[in-house]
C-alpha cells in the first residue's frame, strides 16, 4: 500500500518546532566540546511519507551558540544567547529524524559552526575584541596564568583544564586576552598538588566534578590577571536558594 | 466514493486583491541573523 501523502510542514509550524527542538536537544546532548547551541531558525523542511503513521522529517536550521558549556547542567532555556558584539558563533544542520505513532527520533545530524566575520562585528563595534584561535600562543599562555592563579590561591581541589572554550583578544586601546575554559577537579586539594602535581588523578566522570573558569589577562598598559573558576556541583533545590546559585557552585 | 479534499476547494477561493500567502520557508529568526 502506498504511504499516504503528508500534508507539508510550514518552517514555524509546532510540528516543525517540536522537531527541531528534539533535535537541538540531541546535537547538544551528543556533544562533549564547546557550548550548548539554541535554534534560531528552521532554515527549510521536508516530510516524506514512509507508511501508516510513519514518516520521514529532512530539517535545516540554524542555531546559535549560548554561553553555556556542554558539562553544565543548566537547561538550554535558561543559557544565553552569544551576543552579536561578543563575536556569535552559529552553527548549520542538515538533520533526518523519524516521526513513529507520534513519537520523533532523531536519526542523523551533520552540523557545521562558524563565527561571524570579524569585519562585521568591528564595523559595528571597532573596539569589541575578536575570537582568536584556540591555539594562540597569547591565549594558551592566559588560560595557564589563570588556571595556575586559581589552584594557588583556592583551598579546594586542584583543578586540571579539559578545554579552552572560547577566546578574544583585544589589541586597543588596551591589549587584553579574554578567555573562557573547562576544567575537572582532581582528587588532590591544591594544597597537596604543590608537592607532587603528577599524583592528582582526574575523579571519576561526574558533573559535579567539572567545571568552567572565564579569566582576563591585561598585558598592555599594566599587567592584570583576574580569574574566577566554578564548579557545577550537585544541586539540590530548595525554596529559599535562587535558581542561578543552585546551578553554579562558586569554588572562589 | 471519492471526495475532493477541502483544501484543493479553498484553493479555488480566489484571495483578495493584494494578498500575498506567506511563505512556507524559511522560519522566522528567533534572535539575530550572522
Amino acid at each position: 500500500v502506498p504511504a499516504a501523502p503528508v500534508a507539508p510542514l510550514g518552517c514555524d509550524d509546532p510540528e516543525s518546532e517540536a522537531a527541531a527542538q528534539a533535535a537541538v536537544n540531541y546535537i547538544n546532548g551528543h556533544s562533549h566540546h564547546g557550548y550548548k547551541f539554541t535554534l534560531n531558525r528552521i532554515k527549510n523542511i521536508r516530510v516524506i511519507p514512509q507508511g501508516p503513521n510513519s514518516y520521514i522529517i529532512f530539517l535545516e536550521v540554524d542555531l546559535l551558540e549560548t554561553t553555556c558549556h556542554v558539562l553544565s547542567p543548566t537547561p538550554l532555556e535558561n543559557c544565553t544567547v552569544r551576543s552579536f558584539t561578543e563575536h556569535a558563533v552559529e552553527g548549520d544542520c542538515d538533520i533526518k529524524l523519524q516521526k513513529l505513532d507520534g513519537k520523533l527520533t532523531v536519526i542523523a545530524t551533520k552540523c557545521h559552526s562558524h563565527a561571524d566575520s570579524s569585519e562585521d562585528v568591528a564595523q559595528l563595534c571597532p573596539d569589541c575584541p575578536l575570537l582568536a584561535s584556540l591555539n594562540n600562543t597569547e591565549v594558551t599562555t592566559a588560560v595557564t596564568a589563570a588556571l595556575s592563579a586559581h589552584n594557588s590561591k583556592t583551598a579546594d581541589a586542584y583543578l586540571q583544564l579539559l578545554e579552552i572554550g572560547r577566546a578574544k583578544i583585544q589589541y586597543g586601546p588596551a591589549h587584553i586576552v579574554y578567555v573562557e575554559f573547562a576544567v575537572a577537579a582532581t582528587n588532590c586539594s591544591a594544597e597537596a598538588a604543590k608537592d607532587n602535581v603528577e599524583a592528582c588523578q582526574l575523579l571519576p566522570d561526574d558533573q559535579s566534578n567539572f567545571g568552567f573558569c572565564t579569566a582576563t589577562m591585561v598585558i598592555r598598559p599594566k599587567e592584570d590577571l583576574k580569574v574566577d573558576c566554578q564548579l557545577y556541583g550537585h544541586q539540590v533545590p530548595t525554596p529559599d536558594t535562587p535558581f542561578l546559585s543552585r546551578v553554579f557552585q562558586p569554588t572562589t | 466514493p471519492v471526495a475532493k479534499r477541502a483544501v484543493a476547494q479553498l484553493d479555488k477561493v480566489p484571495h483578495p486583491v493584494g494578498f500575498v500567502s506567506p511563505p512556507l520557508c524559511p522560519g522566522k529568526v528567533r534572535h539575530f541573523k550572522i
